[in-house]
Formats: C-alpha cells, sequence, structure tokens
C-alpha cells in the first residue's frame, strides 16, 4: 500500500510505500491516552507472476476504541462491530449510520464507511471493488484520516506519529535517476534522505480513478521519514 | 390446503385432474386450485369441491365451469350478500360457506349437482401474504383427495428478489417411494418445486384404489438477509418494503411471567404449563430481568422485583414453577396491575438496562370470575397501569377463555394474543410463543419514505423488531414523476442508534420489473390491498365505535374492490338449482375465540336432478 502524508505548509505531500507478505498486519494508529488503535492486514493479487513483485492492499482494518469498549473489524465483505460481547454486522450494500454516545459510523453503500469520535476526530475507509472475475486483483480497502485532533502528543503508528507536526525541508531539486522525474534532499526527523517527485492517487473524491496528488516520495519502505524501520509496525493481532 | 373430491358414488363421479398451481412473489402468495369431475353414471350426481386454506389466506375468486357455462363467485358486502342469500338461508341450504378446521385452516366446500356424462371445473383462488416465523416463512397445502386422480399435481412457482437462502420442501404423506416424485429446483432468486404423482404412487398399497396422499405438503424458506434496509418491490405504483435485518446483537428483556393457577388449570394444562416455564426458564439469557405472578382469586409474587437471569436465580424459579399447583377462581386484573408495578418498580429504580424491552406474557384458562370481573373495566385499568410503556401478550389456553377480551387488552397494550390449543404439544405452543419474542433486536423502528410523493401506507413505527420475524409495510406511489424513491429507517439497537437508507430509481425499477417478469404483474398493489384490509380489521378491535365505523368502512370498500372474501364480505356463488336438502355440513366461519362447535352433518338423499333452467344462489361467507 502507498502511503500519503500531507504536509502544511506550503500544501505538499509525503509518500512511501510499505511492501510486506499478505498476511502481515501494520499498525497505523496507536494513542494510548485515548485507547485507540488502527491495525491493517494486508491481502495480495489473487495471483503472482514468478519472480514478480507482490503487490500487496490492505484487505482487513481493526478498530479499538478501548474506552468504550468498541472494536471494528472492517473487510470487504462486510463491517463488524464489537461492543462489549455484542457484535454488530453491516454489510457494505447498506446504506447506514450506527450512533454511539460519542461515537458514530456511516455506511455509503459500496463506497465508504464514516468513522467519527466527537467532533475532532474522522476517517473513512474506502471500498475499492474490483470485477469480481478479475484474473489477478481484489477487492482492497483504503483508510484517510480527515480530522485527527482529539489525538494526544503521544500517538504512534505508521499514520499515527504523522497527527502531531513534524518538520521537513526540501531542497536540492534535481533531475533524477527516473527520466522525466526530479530527486530532492529532505532532511528531516534528522535524516538527510533523497526523495523523487511524483503523484500517488487519493480516491476519496474518485473512487474509480482518483485524484493524483504530488508528493515527495521516500525510497525504502519510509525509511528516515518515519520513526524506526517499517517492521517495527508489523503486529501479531488485528485488535 | 386442498381437498377436493366426491363424497360418494366414488366410480361414478370421478376427478380426473386436480391442480394447485401457488405462485409467490416477495412473500405474497396466489394459490389457484383446479378441479376437473366428470360423471360417469346415467344420473345426475352430486360433486362437492371440498378445500382447506390458510386462515391467514383471502379468497380472492371461485368459479364453475358446468357444461360449458361458467359461474363466477362475486364479492358483495355481507348484509347484502345476507339479504340475497335469505331465502336460501331459510331452506336451510347453506353449501359453500366456510368453516374453520384445526388450528390454522378453514375449509372452503361447496357441491354441486351434475348430470350424466357431464363434466364440472371447480376453481378456487386464494392469496396470502407469508408471515415469517422464527426464522422462516412456510406454506402449506392440506392434500387429502378421496380417490385416485388421473392428473395430480402441485406446482409452485417461488421467486424471491432478495436471493433464496434455503428452501426446503415435506409433506407428511411422503414415503421414502413418494420423495424422489417431489421436484425441486433452486437457483439463486427463483425456485421451482413439483409434485406430480402417478396414479400407482398414489396409491396408499398395490393395487389398491385407495389413495395414500393425505397430510399437510409444507414449504419452508428464508431469503438471504444481513443488516441492511431490506427489499423494496415497486411495481405498478405500489411499493412493498420488507425489512427484516440479521446480524444485530440482541437486546435485554424484562419479561414478568403472570401465570393462572386457578382450579380449571388443575391436572393436564399445569403440568404443561410447567413443563413449558422449565423450558422457557433454561432459556432465559443471563441479561434478560424476569419475574413471576401467579394468580388464582388472588395472586402471589414470586419475588417482590425483577431479578436478573443468573443461573443461581433460574435454579430457584425452577424450584418456584415446580410448586404452582392450581386450585380457586381467575383474577386476572389485580396481577396484571402488579405486573406493571413491578416493571415500573424496576425502570424507576434502574434495576434494568435503559436500553431494554418489556413485557408481560399472561397466561390464563378461563374468564375473570374474581376480583374486578368487568372485562371492559379490566381492560382500561390494564390500559391505564401499562400506560403504553410495555408489551402485553395474552396466551388463551383452551377453549373457555374469552379470547376477544385478551384480544383487545393485548392489541392496546402493543401485544398480541395467541390461543394455545389444549392438545399432547400446549407445551410445545407455548414455547413457539415464547421464543417469538425471546429476542428482541431493535426498538422504536420507523420507516419513512419519500416525503409527500407516497400515499396509502400501511402501519411504518414498530416498537419492536424481533429475531426471525419480519416487517411489512406498504403504500402506494403518489407523485406520478418521482425520479427516486427513498425509504429511511430509524432504530434503536442494543448499545446505538442506527439508520439506513434504501434508494433506487424509479427507471431503474422499471428495468428490474422487466428483467424479472413478475409472476403476477400486480402483486405489490394486491399485497398491499390484502395488509392494509388486515391492519385495518386489526385496529377495529381496540378504537372507539366512530372510528370503528370509519375503519370498518374502509376495510369493507377494498375488499370489495380487490375481490377479497373478509370478516366483512361475502362471496355469492350463483349455480344451478338443486334440491334442497343436499347432503352438507352447515358451516360458517367462526371468529378466532369462538368456542369450535361440532359440525352438523345431514344424510343425503339416493339422488338428486337438475331442475333446467333455474338458478338460485349459495354463498361464501367468512364471519
Amino acid at each position: 500500500p502507498h502511503f500519503l502524508i500531507a504536509m502544511r505548509p506550503p500544501n505538499d505531500a509525503v509518500c512511501f510505500n510499505i511492501d510486506e507478505k499478505p498476511g502481515v498486519i501494520l499498525n497505523l494508529v496507536t494513542d494510548p491516552v485515548t485507547g485507540f488503535v488502527v491495525n491493517g492486514e494486508l491481502i495480495g493479487d489473487k495471483k503472482t507472476e514468478n519472480n514478480k513483485k507482490v503487490n500487496t492492499y490492505f484487505g482487513k482494518f481493526g478498530l479499538v476504541y478501548n474506552k468504550m469498549e468498541l472494536r471494528m473489524e472492517i473487510t470487504t465483505q462486510e463491517i463488524k462491530l464489537f461492543h462489549g460481547a455484542d457484535i454488530t454486522r453491516f454489510p457494505w450494500s447498506a446504506t447506514a449510520t450506527s450512533t454511539h454516545a460519542g461515537f458514530a459510523i456511516t455506511i455509503n453503500k459500496e463506497r465508504n464507511l464514516i468513522v467519527t469520535m466527537g467532533v475532532d476526530v474522522t476517517f473513512v475507509i474506502l471500498l475499492h471493488r474490483v470485477w469480481k472475475n478479475h484474473p489477478l486483483h481484489q477487492d482492497f480497502l483504503g483508510f484517510y484520516t480527515l480530522d485527527n485532533h482529539r489525538f494526544s502528543s503521544q500517538t504512534l503508528g505508521l499514520l499515527g506519529q504523522f497527527y502531531h507536526p513534524i518538520d521537513a525541508e526540501v531542497f536540492n531539486i534535481r533531475p533524477g535517476f527516473d527520466q522525466g522525474k526530479v530527486d530532492a534532499t529532505m532532511f528531516v526527523k534528522g535524516h538527510k534522505l533523497t526523495v523523487t517527485r511524483g503523484n500517488q492517487k487519493d480516491y476519496r473524491l474518485d473512487p474509480k480513478h482518483g485524484t493524483d496528488v504530488p508528493c515527495w516520495f521516500v525510497h525504502n519502505s519510509g525509511k528516515g521519514f518515519i520513526d524506526g524501520n517499517h517492521t517495527d509496525y508489523i503486529v501479531s493481532t488485528l485488535f | 390446503s386442498v381437498d377436493g373430491h366426491p363424497t360418494k358414488q366414488v366410480k361414478e363421479l370421478e376427478i380426473y385432474s386436480f391442480k394447485v398451481d401457488c405462485k409467490i412473489t416477495s412473500r405474497f402468495a396466489r394459490n389457484v386450485v383446479t378441479s376437473r369431475v366428470v360423471n360417469r353414471a346415467n344420473e345426475s350426481k352430486e360433486a362437492l369441491f371440498d378445500v382447506q386454506l390458510p386462515k391467514t389466506a383471502f379468497i380472492a375468486n371461485f368459479s364453475m365451469i358446468i357444461d360449458g357455462v361458467v359461474y363466477v363467485g362475486v364479492v358483495k358486502e355481507k348484509e347484502v350478500a345476507k339479504q340475497q342469500y335469505q331465502q336460501a338461508v331459510a331452506r336451510g341450504q347453506t353449501a359453500g360457506l366456510v368453516k374453520v378446521t384445526g388450528r390454522k385452516m378453514e375449509k372452503f366446500k361447496v357441491s354441486v349437482n351434475i348430470a350424466a356424462a357431464k363434466k364440472v371445473t371447480f376453481e378456487l383462488v386464494y392469496e396470502e401474504l407469508l408471515k415469517r416465523k422464527l426464522g422462516k416463512y412456510e406454506m402449506v397445502i392440506r392434500v387429502k383427495p378421496e380417490q385416485l386422480v388421473q392428473h395430480f399435481q402441485i406446482d409452485v412457482h417461488l421467486f424471491e428478489p432478495q436471493g433464496i437462502a434455503f428452501l426446503d420442501v415435506n409433506a407428511t404423506f411422503l414415503t421414502n417411494d413418494l420423495m424422489p416424485i417431489v421436484k425441486k429446483t433452486l437457483t439463486g432468486k427463483k425456485a421451482h418445486i413439483s409434485f406430480t404423482p402417478t396414479l400407482d404412487q398414489q396409491s396408499a398399497c398395490t393395487s389398491c384404489q385407495n389413495t395414500g396422499l393425505d397430510g399437510d405438503f409444507i414449504m419452508t424458506y428464508d431469503v438471504d438477509r444481513d443488516l441492511s434496509a431490506g427489499n423494496i418491490a415497486i411495481v405498478n405504483g405500489y411499493f412493498v418494503h420488507h425489512f427484516g435485518p440479521a446480524n444485530l446483537p440482541r437486546v435485554p428483556k424484562n419479561v414478568v411471567f403472570v401465570i393462572d393457577q386457578s382450579g380449571s388449570m388443575m391436572f393436564t394444562k399445569m403440568f404443561q404449563t410447567k413443563e413449558a416455564l422449565h423450558k422457557i426458564l433454561d432459556d432465559l439469557n443471563t441479561e434478560d430481568n424476569f419475574a413471576f405472578i401467579s394468580f388464582s382469586s388472588s395472586f402471589r409474587k414470586w419475588k417482590n422485583s425483577l431479578i436478573r437471569a443468573t443461573t443461581a436465580n433460574v435454579v430457584e424459579a425452577h424450584k418456584y414453577v415446580s410448586e404452582l399447583h392450581a386450585g380457586g377462581g381467575t383474577n386476572i386484573n389485580d396481577p396484571l396491575l402488579e405486573a406493571a408495578k413491578l416493571l415500573d418498580d424496576a425502570h424507576n429504580l434502574g434495576q434494568v438496562p435503559e436500553r431494554s424491552v418489556s413485557m408481560i406474557i399472561l397466561l390464563t384458562d378461563g374468564d375473570p370470575n374474581s376480583g374486578e370481573s368487568n372485562p371492559t373495566k379490566i381492560q382500561s385499568n390494564v390500559k391505564y397501569a401499562i400506560n403504553n410503556k410495555y408489551n402485553l401478550y395474552c396466551l388463551g389456553f383452551g377453549y373457555d377463555v374469552k379470547y376477544s377480551f385478551l384480544e383487545k387488552m393485548s392489541i392496546e397494550n402493543s401485544g398480541i394474543a395467541r390461543r394455545i390449543y389444549e392438545d399432547s404439544d400446549a407445551a410445545l405452543q407455548l414455547q413457539g410463543f415464547y421464543n417469538e419474542v425471546a429476542n428482541p433486536l431493535l426498538l422504536n423502528v420507523e420507516l419513512q419514505y419519500s416525503q409527500n410523493a407516497v400515499s396509502d401506507v400501511t402501519r411504518s413505527t414498530f416498537k419492536q423488531y424481533y429475531d426471525g420475524s419480519e416487517i411489512v409495510v406498504a403504500g402506494r406511489i403518489a407523485d406520478n414523476d418521482l425520479d427516486m424513491f427513498v425509504a429511511d429507517i430509524r432504530a434503536q439497537d442494543a448499545n446505538s442508534n442506527i439508520t439506513m437508507t434504501y434508494e433506487v430509481s424509479m427507471s431503474e425499477v422499471d428495468n428490474i420489473t422487466q428483467q424479472q417478469q413478475y409472476i403476477f404483474g400486480d402483486f405489490t398493489e394486491r399485497m398491499w390491498a390484502y395488509l392494509t384490509i388486515q391492519q385495518l380489521l386489526q385496529q377495529r378491535i381496540s378504537v372507539g365505535s366512530e372510528e370503528k365505523k370509519l375503519l370498518t368502512d374502509r376495510a369493507r370498500e377494498l375488499a370489495l374492490k380487490y375481490n377479497f372474501v373478509t370478516p366483512l364480505t361475502s362471496m355469492i356463488v350463483t349455480k344451478p338449482e338443486e334440491q334442497m336438502d343436499q347432503g352438507e355440513f352447515l358451516a360458517e366461519k367462526p371468529v378466532e375465540g369462538d368456542r369450535p362447535h361440532q359440525a352438523q352433518k345431514y344424510h343425503s338423499p339416493s339422488h338428486s336432478r337438475i331442475s333446467a333452467g333455474s338458478y338460485h344462489s349459495t354463498s361464501v361467507d367468512s364471519d
């Protein structure tokens, strides 16, 4: 999956890929103060050709909100909401909302799931439907943070660490290794990284084709831009 | 159900064809029963058409074709039909009336004389909205031809737009030999069942003339369902919305069992009640709260408050139930008021969850004869005490109960009444009812449709939705230019408030309708009429006289328009003049709750003749 981190000002973005095997679960958000955790499990294509890179996507997300004893498991088939011992299961074919005190989910059928906590936290999980007879690809999910104001400054995770401001400086823009692309040097978190100008897709407005977002691409699975190595974010269970 | 046969002279009167053709679309079933009989005798003979149909069905048409002449039944207002029928009644002729038979069925019976070497074709059409109970729809066709039939066929076509989750077919008369004759094909949304036994296969024994087909042909199925807004069928300007979500956590319930232990409950009824209560106690969820009040001339509380259904409390409750014994009179008023008070206290003191369903289940086998015994006063006391906060379910055990009293009291308090038949399975009937209300899934369900675009919508708010059931709402689309049909559902589940939306573009609906080729085109309109009439008839039970008249007029008007035989309408069937004392049952359709009476049978004369050129009317009545 590709990660896209908005940087402001100026309105720019940083992006990186995490390549891991299908079945690996990555921690995206962990806020020890609010007890909110988001993990995502990777899936691959239906089959892969020999010696070719395995493309991975998110096929399942697990959200935990300990304060309210709430858990959610979102797959490409359905949305399961656990409240204590109770389970409520919504299909993606429904247009529905479920409102708890201070927590709500809204399903726009076959399109997206919006999770809100109070007025300061909003996530969107996009459903990408693929033609079911496609020889390679299968349905997958996307995760977007729209508002993260309520998270504490101790929030971690591949996305969560960027919920609080970081400084990055991009300089020495130069012709890149790939023809037509430019490289630059990014100074971030005490590291000097070579980054490449490229585009990544944001599918919120146009779920089919996506909207190109120009970004500085950080190589090696975001190494240097993210805290530690991407393998530090591998967790054993969805919850 | 089907039961077509000549009662006598079997060899001379032959049913050469008998067919039940059933089409079900979106739970609405239309059954056409056709019987063809030939008189092979040298003199006229009486042919009897005797069919059983579910009590919940409405007869929609009946016709006879005799010697090429078609005699069609005409639905008329009950009083008008009665006047027309007066002369025949005076002569003691009651052919063609409908009467209740057993727990679930009604018998439609009509006879006609047919001349030597002539044929008669009977055709009965009835329609029914199949109701989902305990997670399935059930359709029963009762089969009992009294002779072997050359062409015998049961043919069922089922189309469910949501997809068919499972489909089972069984029959009480099916032996291992007959089982392979039942053909079932199921492909996603469509299914076809056919049963066409040959003469040999119908025989009860090798080379004998007795039929082995005697019993119920039962089809059960359910549709695919999930937690969504359900499914809406729109055809010819009428919509029907089926809402029965799955995958929801259950809402805890608080139940007060009010158990009659008067003298009349002694022996079998008490034994069966205890048996059922023991089973119900074992099925209680640990999140539920419960209480017992037993009564005869006075009442006795098991505990002073509702308690959680913990293992220890349930064990103690078993002991209490085991010690129940019968004796004394029947005071229904006081224990019901006490039950309401127990629930009030539990809510006021916060002993029960805020999101929970509170209900009173009354089991009684008799009329109130102790304490307050005026039924009207009891109803008003109970309504005041419950104050629209709890559901009251009344189970009338046996035939000594005043069922109409219980029915009105239940409906006034958001519940239903159910008769428990005195039989070996009474305990199972009690458990079965309890299971229907044992698992509430949603509270305060409201279904709303495109504003100003719909009219004549049937009931669309429900205090609870129970697991295994289904909510059905129908209405008329008043806006001819409507582009998008929108249904919004609001409800509360165990933990959250849920809203769901169903949107469908009207152009898409037309396409779907054309593609799917509905089994019968105007079924949504007829289903709407069926549902509206049923609800109007039920509402009549609990309203004042002025409103009752309005509801009655509306229901009657619809029944006449859609040709339904209901408690407000009758069907007149004109047939050739017969002898006055035909061998017939004196039959009326009793209203549920009346004590069933024995059918009176009159002996037939040895023969009868057609009086050529003369006609009179017989009637199909249902009240």
